[in-house]
């Protein structure tokens, strides 16, 4: 092992995490167009709600305010989902760079030990 | 390079992760909202 | 219990306010680093060889390709160096609401 042959299967190694890292930002960005799509739909159920709270009172139920706050409910579990998906991609994204940055530490400092490269 | 786009990486993980923290908290407000409403309602305070 | 009721909602606000800005404060910080990291405008873009300083940077969006030939040419002459653009910014753009700011 020497620092060109380290260097060279490092390069090697990280060849694909341009694609790779190309790929789950564009599907985190599409997932939360989604998101913001599904939390537009909400928050103009929520408007709703507080529209008729505003123009009758406080007392007064909206008559369908179950079956919103149900829908409501609803499109933020879906939203929930979606985001824990984005986070796990995310994650996903992170422990590709730093499995890669790891093993090049790592070889680096064996490099190190064995006086091929200075400190 | 690699330093530098994990730094990026956990910034990015970071921020989804707070956006989940938002949503919960957001569905944690919309419950407890609902909640003072029907008390509200239950106890005749209006305002 | 409402007035019990009401003071956990206030924390509720109160803490999801935290996270609004927390969010805009990472938000903030990750151009901030794109800016830094793909413009090649840090101070570790040092081969190390005496009189060389090369800018380099944004190889995890323009690939690792000819990273080791790119390295023993000068900065002016580097077939890699492609600039940098809006575009070039995959991880603000991973977000909706950056683009929807930008637009």
């Amino acid at each position: 092992m020497d620092p060109s042959s380290v260097l060279d299967q490092t390069i090697q190694d990280v060849s694909n995490l341009q694609a790779e890292f190309t790929h789950i930002l564009g599907e985190i960005r599409a997932s939360d167009t989604q998101l913001l799509d599904q939390r537009k739909k909400y928050m103009q159920k929520d408007s709703q709600i507080h529209k008729f709270i505003r123009q009758h009172g406080s007392l007064q139920e909206h008559p369908k305010e179950q079956e919103l706050s149900e829908k409501i409910r609803e499109k933020m579990s879906a939203c929930k989902n979606l985001q824990e998906q984005k986070c796990t991609m995310a994650n996903t994204a992170l422990y590709l760079v730093a499995k890669h940055l790891s093993r090049l530490e790592k070889n680096i400092g064996l490099l190190e030990e064995d006086g091929l490269l200075a400190p | 390079e690699l330093e530098h786009a994990k730094d990026m990486a956990l910034l990015v993980a970071r921020r989804e992760k707070v956006t989940l923290d938002l949503l919960e908290q957001n569905m944690r407000i919309f419950d407890q909202r609902s909640n003072v409403k029907r008390l509200k309602r239950s106890l005749g305070i209006r305002g | 219990e409402y007035e019990k009721l009401k003071s956990e909602l206030k924390k509720s606000l109160a803490t999801r306010n935290k996270l609004e800005d927390e969010f805009e404060r990472l938000e903030q910080e990750i151009y901030e680093k794109e800016t830094e990291y793909f413009s090649g405008n840090n101070a570790t873009s040092n081969t190390g060889i005496a009189g060389n300083r090369f800018s380099y940077g944004g190889n995890i969006i323009k690939g690792f390709d000819g990273f080791n030939k790119s390295h023993h040419h000068s900065a002016g002459h580097d077939s890699h160096n492609r600039g940098f653009n809006n575009d070039d910014r995959i991880f603000s753009l991973s977000s909706a609401i950056f683009v929807k700011q930008q637009q």
